[in-house]
């Protein structure tokens, strides 16, 4: 039991920091913002707790209650993305996590999970904001048939589309 | 592994037979206008899963069969004082069934229907290929394919994300003791 | 004690449709939606409790849990206006409450508020949205000077561009 | 009454004196990126109002004060092992206090400076027009421009929208009661 959590808390904690790095790398800080996993019981940690830190490009804090909305969504997202590369399930739902984040934070999104998609990870992402949808390789747009009093669904490919930006 | 598409019949605000494909594309966005439906069809995911309604914003999976009239058919006068003990005349006919099918291609490359069906008496059922399965059979093809429900670490409800970042030690410490 | 409750509910309960209506009109439901308020206790109102109800356009449940998060936000919105209606405090401070709003929502809240506010009714409203801060008399940019390691903020008065949208 | 301005120091993510005024305008927007310290600056509105530091994400009145040193002046290679017990040092000189203060013009039109001082202890006091007052005399005087504190009916922390119209009948009952 305790190899087994163990080898799974070692392998997540070796690849947030790399994930929350490609989250927050820009212009202004080419290398991004660290985090990491700490253990509160060494000998047997199943038994204890698991800290998550972060701390965002040009700060210094890492309580994670000073972390602002914004921040503290990119530091779960990031999260989230490290367990799951552990054991990697088929796809993933994401209902509106980018309510928080600013146009910035948006496109570094996008553009992570544009580069991760793939056959075996695939993305479902809801979302208000054209600045990630239009990433999408497909879009499916939901409506309110009244007519029918019901919800209706149409799916379109954005691939077929070549000046796709 | 990966997920072709869903069937969503008379599930939430999806009446009657809805069906909704995703492809070969890895990287599907879903969009609408407040209350079209977009967290419904999450629901309708997480449902086919095999989680329970109380993570669906509902308290019992009858509140999961689509409820409503077509607008002009019946004098929707009488709707107006609708109170609770009339939503079964105003759900029509009370004995609507609803389900939710998901045609899932596994990582040999093999098609595999899951479905889950809702009883008009709220009991529900679990069905691979339109074979009636136990929950533990259900769940237990869906480990293989590391689809973990009790870990639930691959789904993102509207408004969580910030409480995954903030979430305690404890919490965490279960996640990775599922996934281990 | 009686007497003043019930005039306070008495108002709340008149102004919060009007409201709702004003925040879900369109041009698809030029009528908006509906919402009031009950009490689970007549006679003694202030041991009981009020329950809030509001419909979107198109929609017929009225239950609270059952609308999404964009209803949600709007009822919401509904609400504390109608309450404010009531004794109203000099300024409103809002932070990032169209974060879960559509398009659409957001005109219609932006509107709302430019229509309403004035110099006993003063907006403070945090966004991260162009089409709510663009309607605003003044801005407030807040911005991190990196040197400084401190938050600034500088503010426009957008009055002064003649050509305001 | 209107809000014309306020003035942080040294208050959260504010080092040093801060002016922000609004003006003349009836409808202010504040935009900035994330974590730039838009929700902090309505910290220091509900602060100076009189609200304890459990609604301003923290757990004191200390956590409000300004920590953090200038870049560059200081060897910043020690911070790499901060860990709590260090935060006094981090702060540089765990010796500073910080305030927040509000022009407001009742509606009789005559200006009146509120202000909340936080010392380097922990302790807050409450002025009126730089005078010293008790926290009780503080809100009397909000309390008759409908200020009222108790009810925060007019602010909406980030995140907290949703909530309010889920409340429950006995948290919106409260709210008439105190109110009326
Ligand atoms: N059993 C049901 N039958 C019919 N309609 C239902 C049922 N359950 C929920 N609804 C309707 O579904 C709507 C909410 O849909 P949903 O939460 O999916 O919206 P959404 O597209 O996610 O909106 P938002 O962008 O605001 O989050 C509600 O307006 C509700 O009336
Ligand atoms: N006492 C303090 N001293 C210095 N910095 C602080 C202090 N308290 C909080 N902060 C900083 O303030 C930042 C958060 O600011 P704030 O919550 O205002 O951001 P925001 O502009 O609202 O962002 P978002 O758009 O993501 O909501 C954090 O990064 C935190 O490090
Ligand atoms: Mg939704
Ligand atoms: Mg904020």
């Amino acid at each position: 039991r305790f190899r087994l959590f163990d080898e799974a808390f070692q392998h997540i904690s070796k690849s947030i920091d790399n994930i929350y790095k490609e989250l927050t790398k820009s212009k202004v800080s080419p290398l991004g913002g660290s985090a990491y996993l700490t253990l509160s019981q060494e000998d047997e940690p199943y038994l204890g707790g698991i800290n998550f830190h972060s701390m965002p490009p040009t700060k210094r804090f890492r309580e994670m209650n000073l972390l602002s909305g914004g921040e503290k969504s990119i530091a779960a997202l990031a999260l989230l993305f490290a367990i799951h590369s552990y054991k990697p399930s088929p796809f993933f739902v994401l209902d509106e996590v980018d309510a928080a984040l600013d146009n910035a934070n948006v496109n570094r999104l996008a553009n992570y999970i544009v580069k991760n998609a793939s056959p075996t990870f695939q993305f479902i992402v809801i979302s208000l904001k054209n600045s990630l949808f239009e990433k999408a390789d497909a879009l499916v747009g939901i409506y309110r048939e009244q007519r029918l009093n019901s919800s209706k669904a149409v799916t379109l490919d954005l691939r077929n589309f070549s000046d796709k930006e | 592994g990966r997920l072709i598409g869903l069937n969503l019949y008379n599930f939430k605000s999806y009446r009657g037979l809805n069906r909704i494909g995703f492809g070969s594309a890895n990287f599907t966005s879903i969009m609408g206008t407040n209350g079209s439906g977009k967290s419904n069809l999450m629901d309708a995911i997480s449902f086919v899963l095999g989680l329970q309604s109380n993570s669906l914003r509902s308290t019992n999976a009858k509140d999961l069969i689509y409820r409503g009239r077509v607008a002009g058919t019946d004098n929707d006068d009488d709707d107006d004082d609708m109170d609770n003990s009339d939503k079964e005349n105003y759900s029509g006919d009370g004995s609507r069934n609803a389900y939710v099918s998901a045609i899932y291609e596994t990582s040999e490359g093999e098609q595999v229907q899951f479905k889950r069906v809702i009883n008009s008496n709220g009991s529900t059922e679990y069905r691979i290929n339109e074979k009636l399965v136990t929950m533990s059979e259900y769940s237990d093809l869906l480990k293989d394919e590391n689809i973990l429900i009790k870990a639930k670490n691959f789904l993102v409800f509207q408004g969580e994300v910030e409480k995954i970042a903030a979430q305690s030690a404890k919490e965490l410490t279960n996640i990775i003791e599922i996934i281990s």
